[in-house]
């Protein structure tokens, strides 16, 4: 809004390519501006304020702290389609959870991909939290169910499950994913406590397809958006958050284990006019 | 789909002859939010439009029984105008083993286009060298060593502790002792506002002399297409790109920023997570994904 001195339908326009730019979408793109209109704006600063409060709001609902078990072990289980960080974020996880003084199990549920187990098996030994693996081709209903007879045996405080990533639209991979799940609930009351769906910030529209069909076949409870350190502005979520209630609990920002910030609707909104 | 949609618009006229400014308006407006729905960048679609509009309002519609599917047709064949050849021709070096250097953001699907392009080139009788030049993240050094054990073809790697300049360099003299006619280079993913990374990059571009340097892009990539796309080709003048996890349901409008961005081929396309998941790139078939 530098140099604009009042407020007109090509301000309107601007700010409208400032949102798609970053893949917000068209519908919750309108449905922003129209709410802004009617708050009738008088000035460049206050319109930007004004889109500013109403993403946060609806981003307010959305925020949320990791769900915790208060006296059993935690099982957090991190899905999400191929390349998105999961692998990376759990072992941030690791080390955060490591930080507050909490016993982590870490378990190596992706038999599939080379070198997937090698690489969370990297990641275990930097934080120095344990690891639970099978062989690659293992099932991956097998190693989760193995983890959890851990976690009982030693109360260990968090389990954290990796899983392969797949694509939404492949129902076999996705039933795969399913059966983890059965797993945790049937091995321990109230498991997975979290079900985290990793986002990659420079994904478009098919975040939304994303988070509505794992929602579907895992029950999704929680996303994180990762590499939000690049230029994408990961406005999916705002688009998620407004149409399936999704709340956006951790920040991705980088590569390296302290890169892992809490999710802030009123920082993320802010940050979309930088 | 966007033949649905505009077939409602046009519905709603009676009259033949001239089509009004307000019909060319909405229709201009369906194909608008049908593009931006694809993925393609805001921009393009502004560029996209104002040419398409030209076209619209000129006598193949106006003076079509069929304005609307006429108005698709010229779409189409706009979309695949930009989309450009079917190709996936790689260029061969003059002299010397030919080097293929694959770059892009993290988590693209590089590590694996550099297996699935191994495979390809070897199922046409070439002899080619995987070399392993991620010494960043854990175990990707291994992961090319699995795939490349899974071919029963050759990955060179100088371990983690290398610097993937000297491990680059090392690769083309060891093709040249070993006779191997091709080097496929998997290089770290990286982001584009790293510029010591991309500057890397270039110094692997320096000591390599790439005959291709594909950038590798995931085909869900939203409207940050053009920033990466720029950004890679500014750095490195890159020669094609790759546009990867087409078997999912993302329409891949990318494609077409990259296209009208940087004019850059795209020369194949990965299709799944399997070694043989690599296609040639079909302009017509993107360009009817994009229009869903
Ligand atoms: N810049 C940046 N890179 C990230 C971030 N999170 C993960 N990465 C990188 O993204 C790439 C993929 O990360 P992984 O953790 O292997 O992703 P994944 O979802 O487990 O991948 P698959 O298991 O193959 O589906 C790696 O190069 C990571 O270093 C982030 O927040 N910022
Ligand atoms: N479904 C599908 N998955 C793919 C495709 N290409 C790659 N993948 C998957 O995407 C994920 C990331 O692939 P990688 O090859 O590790 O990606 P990368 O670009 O090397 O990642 P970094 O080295 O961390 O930057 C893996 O789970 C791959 O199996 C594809 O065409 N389709
Ligand atoms: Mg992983
Ligand atoms: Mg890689």
């Amino acid at each position: 809004t530098i140099g604009r001195t009042k407020v007109d339908e090509e301000l309107y326009q601007e700010m409208e390519d400032i949102l798609i730019g970053a893949d917000v979408g068209v519908t919750t793109t309108l449905k922003i501006i129209e709410q802004v209109r009617e708050k009738r704006p008088q000035e460049p600063t206050q319109l930007k304020d004004f889109i500013v409060e109403e993403i946060s709001l609806i981003l307010k609902h959305e925020e949320g702290k990791l769900n915790m078990s208060e006296e059993s072990p935690t099982v957090i289980m991190v899905v999400g389609v191929n390349g998105t960080g999961k692998t990376t974020t759990i072992a941030k996880l690791a080390a955060r959870f490591k930080a507050e003084g909490k016993s982590v199990l870490l378990a190596a549920a992706d038999t599939f991909r080379a070198a997937a187990i090698e690489q969370l098996e990297i990641w275990a030994n930097r934080v120095n939290v344990s690891l639970i693996k099978h062989q690659p081709g293992a099932d991956p209903g097998a190693v989760t169910y193995d983890a959890i007879q851990s976690i009982k045996a030693r109360n260990t405080d968090v389990l954290i499950v990796d899983t392969a990533g797949r694509l939404h639209t492949k129902s076999n991979l996705m039933n795969e994913l399913a059966k983890v799940r059965r797993v945790c609930q049937a091995q321990l009351p109230g498991a997975p406590h979290e079900v985290l769906l990793i986002l990659d910030a420079t994904c478009g529209q098919n975040g939304l397809l994303q988070a509505k069909q794992f929602t579907e076949t895992v029950g999704v409870t929680g996303l994180a958006l990762t590499k939000l350190d690049g230029t994408a502005k990961g406005g999916i979520v705002i688009a998620i958050s407004d149409q399936l209630s999704l709340p956006v609990k951790l920040i991705g920002c980088g590569e390296t284990l302290e890169d892992l910030i809490d999710f802030s609707g009123a920082d993320f909104s802010r940050a979309l006019f930088e | 789909s966007l033949s649905e949609k505009l077939s409602a618009v046009f519905k709603n006229l009676r009259r033949k002859g001239k089509l009004s400014a307000k019909d060319i308006a909405l229709t201009l407006r369906e194909i608008r939010l049908a593009l931006l729905e694809a993925d393609v960048n805001f921009k393009v679609v502004k560029e996209f439009i104002r040419r398409i509009k030209e076209r619209a309002e000129g006598k193949e519609v106006l003076e079509s029984l069929t304005p609307a599917q006429q108005v698709v047709k010229i779409v189409h064949e706009e979309l695949i105008g930009i989309m450009g050849e079917s190709s996936n021709q790689l260029e061969r070096a003059a002299q010397g083993p030919t080097v293929i250097m694959l770059v892009g953001l993290q988590g693209s699907g590089k590590t694996t286009t550099v297996a699935k392009l191994a495979k390809h080139l070897s199922g046409n009788g070439q002899n080619p060298l995987m070399v392993a030049a991620d010494t960043y993240r854990p175990a990707a050094i291994h992961q090319l060593n699995v795939l490349g054990e899974n071919l029963k073809l050759p990955v060179f790697d100088m371990g983690a502790e290398a610097d993937p300049v000297d491990i680059v360099n090392a690769s083309v003299s060891r093709a040249k002792s070993a006779n191997y006619d091709t080097i496929i280079l998997d290089t770290a993913g990286r982001l584009t506002c790293d510029t010591e990374m991309m500057a890397e990059l270039s110094r692997m571009k320096e000591k390599t002399s790439p005959a291709e340097i594909l950038l590798v892009l995931d085909a869900m990539t939203g409207q940050d297409a053009v920033n990466t796309a720029e950004a890679f080709h500014r750095e490195l003048n890159i020669s094609g790109v790759i546009l990867t996890k087409l078997d999912g349901d993302a329409r891949g409008g990318a494609a077409l920023s990259i296209r009208m961005v940087t004019g850059c081929p795209i020369k194949f396309v990965g299709v799944g997570e399997k070694i043989e998941a690599l296609e040639p790139f079909y302009p017509d078939r993107m360009a009817g994904r994009i229009l869903g």
